[in-house]
């Protein structure tokens, strides 16, 4: 069963801090 | 990595960079990468440890982008226990069930916290990979040409195509060598591609529309050598191994 990819702890499995667009 | 990219880590903010601590009170030197694959666990290469098998002699960080160096919201870590997969193997050109799996702490016995460069990588479906043909990053503090004696001090990354079991077990590849547990990965013009210390770094695919760690930087001729591939260990011919060592309940994201 797919676990959400928010995983615990506050992880976001493959998820990329997207650089806010000035 | 060859040809690629100067990159930031928070490009790959799952990449562990795992170094051999020195014997005679020397600065530990870099050894392998690896991938955060859940809070407290990192998935590598089991050749990276395999000749000085205790968990005492290596150190990880995470949040690096620059080696052998403090980098601002880096995390560093002891390794609390190290596995090898009990198959693992030296043939006569690369591994088999080259995957290792360390568990790591801080000092105050935390596991990684989430940050800017700190993310994890979910692992793919169960014997699902991306298709053949596909564009896959690859990541690394490796050599960027072969023979080399340097390792760069920056991050780089670069994007390699998957290529296919038959193409790459044809006698002029790898032949036998490859089987059906590890992925071939390759630039069509063979001028880019992971190399020696790359090893246990990450290969992420785009799977129905989330990154994921679909390989373990394993092996290969030569690096961005015509007709060699690099070869990966298939993580997803691994979920059981892994999750019988890790379990459900850390965090692993399927």
């Amino acid at each position: 069963k797919p676990s959400s990819a928010v995983d615990q702890q506050g992880f976001q499995c493959g998820q990329k801090a997207l650089r806010p667009r000035f | 990595i060859v040809g690629g990219e100067f990159t930031n880590v928070e490009n790959q903010p799952w990449f562990a960079t795992i170094y051999q601590k020195n014997s005679g009170g020397a600065p530990p030197f870099f050894k392998c990468g690896g991938s955060l694959i859940s809070p407290c666990w990192v998935a590598s290469a089991a050749h990276c440890f395999i000749h000085h098998p205790k968990k005492e002699n290596y150190v990880v960080y995470l949040g690096q982008s620059k080696r052998n160096s403090y980098n601002p919201g880096e995390m560093k870590f002891e390794v609390e226990q190290l596995i090898f997969h009990e198959d693992f193997s030296e043939e006569s050109l690369g591994y088999r069930n080259d995957i290792a799996l360390l568990k790591i702490r801080t000092s105050t016995g935390q596991c990684a916290q989430p940050s800017r460069s700190i993310q994890t990588i979910c692992l793919p479906p169960r014997f699902g990979d991306a298709p053949v043909g596909s564009d896959c990053e690859i990541t690394g503090f490796g050599q960027e040409s072969h023979p080399d004696y340097l390792f760069p001090m920056n991050l780089k990354m670069s994007v390699v195509k998957l290529i296919s079991h038959e193409e790459c077990k044809q006698p002029h590849y790898y032949g036998s060598e490859i089987n059906y547990k590890v992925l071939c990965a390759a630039d069509p013009e063979w001028k880019t591609d992971a190399c020696h210390g790359d090893s246990g770094g990450p290969l992420i695919c785009n799977i129905d529309g989330r990154l994921t760690l679909s390989g373990i930087v394993s092996w290969g001729e030569g690096c961005a050598k015509k007709n060699k591939p690099g070869v990966y260990t298939r993580v997803s011919s691994f979920l059981r191994w892994i999750q019988s060592h890790i379990g459900e309940e850390n965090g692993l994201a399927f």
